[in-house]
């Protein structure tokens, strides 16, 4: 999937 | 950011608070699973390492730090300050068999192995599991203060709310991560027996008693 590198979520 | 998932994290904050209010107030943590507490301070600790690597933003920086002191404040108040409420009879959940086969799953299945990304996973499927003690130790007392229901009903509603977070990214932003939407969905699960005692019970004033 495209994943970001830095989790964004809490 | 979208509407589920600051909803959920403000359900999840509302949670965190609730129960520190609850033991800070009443001067004890009767009927609390200081394990899932536990366990919940590990999820934060292994999950926001990245405070130190990583600034995304002025509201993911704050309601991390937030979590992680309000559950060490509480894991805190329950084995230290208010010790002799903690109710260990009941407590009894062996987590070992929860944290192990965690660890295990997280250096077999994750985006990237490396030291980060395996603790944020291994941080992902424990919290689907972190509950377990706390509503292992209400179907053993058979009841649950009102107060920690309202806790444990928006604990639950936090990851429910995440999952629709998913939905709307993924239809959005065509962002999906499957561990985290895996874990949510099992961790949702989780609470779906207690969702329906605190719909049936709770919401109608009654109180939150399990056939023991």
């Amino acid at each position: 999937g495209t994943l970001t590198e830095d989790h964004d979520e809490l | 950011m979208n509407v589920f998932r600051l909803t959920g994290d403000l359900s999840h904050l509302a949670a965190i608070i609730i129960l520190l209010l609850k033991i800070w107030k009443s001067r004890s943590c009767a009927g609390i699973s200081g394990k899932s507490q536990i366990l919940f301070a590990l999820v934060f600790t292994t999950r926001y390492l990245d405070l130190l690597t990583s600034f995304i933003s002025l509201y993911n920086t704050s309601m991390k730090i937030i979590y992680v002191g309000c559950a060490y404040a509480t894991v805190y108040l329950i084995y230290a300050k208010f010790r002799a409420t903690y109710d260990g009879n009941h407590d009894t959940f062996r987590v070992e068999f929860l944290v192990v086969p965690v660890g295990g799953l997280a250096f077999l299945v994750n985006h990237d192995f490396s030291p980060l990304e395996i603790l944020w996973t291994f941080s992902i499927y424990l919290e689907s599991v972190a509950i377990l003690p706390q509503l292992f130790m209400i179907s053993k007392t058979g009841e649950a203060e009102t107060i920690t229901t309202h806790y444990l009903f928006c604990l639950g509603v936090y990851r429910a709310l995440y999952l629709f977070n998913w939905i709307w990214r993924f239809y959005f932003e065509g962002f999906f991560d499957m561990i985290a939407i895996v874990a949510g969905v099992v961790q949702t699960i989780l609470y779906c027996d207690f969702f329906y005692l605190y719909i049936t019970k709770v919401l109608k004033g009654k109180k939150l008693s399990l056939p023991a």
